[in-house]
């Protein structure tokens, strides 16, 4: 028996998976449950698709708790498929836009780290896989993506934080991940990914200083999606390309679906600005998710006005 | 295996101010075993930019003499990180 699940509390992956159930039989018409793979210690990884049956509608796929220390991540996820679900039929914008799109929502990509970093160690960043001739474990899976992953500054490093892996895609989560979207690519016109912490919208590209083709209508979304989530509790986010904003990297989710084709894609980076880091209070979570449906929502209703 | 406890651990915010205060970051990490918060491993670091690490009670001392001999100013964004994680489940059951 897992205990009891709560979206203003941080949920371990045991209150998860049970959640992702009680959505299923909850709302069997709106959500659905589907196993993409497992990981390297044979956990399940689990999508929920909420929105109606049809394939061909577009879709928007997000995903949480690539980082296993970013809690607050997993939680935006939840609520996110919550909030869905509960306000079909009766929020006017949620219904319009479930009535023409789907989301795939990926409540938590590193479940492996998830667990570890709920049990052994609190700020444990990577998955959980053996690396070969060392005795240093995990993989950073944002870094393992299949996009200028043979490029500096990546480290060879298995012992380090942000370790790249042996090969792109090598590791069974960022594959199963991968996998699944390549075979959804005809209906998916946004990709998400929601981090902790430092309050950016970030999107492509992360490799390289060069601006994406379409960077003026990614500014132009992650300004008005910025504004959006600010008017809830005046949260001040900033926004922009990772390599200048943030910082650069390669082998990003983000880069990796942007070369695949899908235009639209976004990285939060949630609260806070460094008072808690990676510790967020579970007292914040409600406000933090609240104020980020008001920019998901906006990305998702601009995806439908304005891509084909 | 026991669970990690980071008892004493600390945050520390940094923001180095040119290139050579850079690499006296790049030296510290390299004789110090530093947890880079953000960015998230020490060849990301630039100048003028917020950097923020987790270090243990016992390297922090000569973390914060080699910050003070350089005059580098620095935060302590958390003091004890163990007391920090146990606050961050401040709501109750319902």
């Amino acid at each position: 028996i897992p205990g009891r699940h709560s979206y203003a509390k941080y949920n371990n992956w045991d209150k998860i998976v049970a959640w992702t159930e009680k959505m299923v039989d909850k709302h069997p018409e709106m959500v659905s449950r589907i196993k993409i793979g497992s990981t390297f210690e044979d956990n399940p990884l689990y999508i929920l698709k909420i929105g109606k049956k049809d394939e061909r509608r577009k879709s928007v796929f997000m995903d949480c708790g690539i980082h296993a220390q970013e809690w607050i991540s997993p939680a935006f996820c939840q609520w996110f498929v919550y909030q869905a679900a509960k306000s079909y039929g009766k929020n006017k914008i949620m219904t319009k836009i479930l009535d023409r799109m789907n989301f795939y929502v990926l409540p938590v990509f590193n479940v492996d780290g998830y667990i570890w970093s709920w049990t052994q160690d609190r700020m444990w960043k990577k998955n959980r896989s053996k690396n070969h001739n060392s005795k240093c474990v995990g993989t950073d899976l944002n870094r393992n993506f299949n996009v200028s992953w043979h490029s500096s500054p990546n480290t060879d490093d298995p012992c380090q934080d942000t370790y790249r892996g042996p090969a792109p895609e090598s590791e069974k989560e960022t594959k199963a991940v991968a996998d699944f979207i390549r075979s959804h690519l005809k209906s998916i016109r946004a990709y998400i990914s929601f981090h902790s912490y430092s309050q950016m919208l970030l999107f492509p590209y992360g490799y390289t200083l060069k601006l994406p083709p379409n960077h003026e209508d990614l500014t132009k979304v992650a300004r008005i999606g910025t504004d959006v989530l600010s008017t809830r509790y005046e949260t001040q986010y900033i926004y922009g390309p990772i390599a200048s904003t943030a910082y650069p990297t390669s082998g990003s989710s983000l880069d990796w679906a942007y070369s695949l084709g899908i235009k639209h894609t976004f990285a939060f980076e949630l609260r806070d600005k460094g008072r808690f880091g990676f510790l967020l209070p579970e007292s914040r979570i409600k406000s933090t998710c609240k104020e980020t449906m008001l920019a998901v929502k906006f990305i998702a209703k601009y995806i439908l006005r304005h891509t084909s | 295996i026991a669970p990690v406890h980071f008892d004493r651990e600390k945050v520390v915010r940094v923001k180095p101010q040119d290139e050579n205060q850079v690499s006296i970051m790049k030296n510290l990490a390299k004789d110090n075993e530093l947890d880079f918060w953000y960015p998230d491993a020490i060849n990301h670091v630039a100048a003028n930019m917020t950097v923020d690490f987790r270090v243990s009670g016992k390297e922090f001392q000569s973390i914060q003499s080699a910050l003070d001999q350089n005059r580098m100013h620095y935060e302590i964004l958390i003091d004890n990180l163990q007391e920090e994680i146990e606050k961050q489940f401040d709501v109750k059951e319902a």
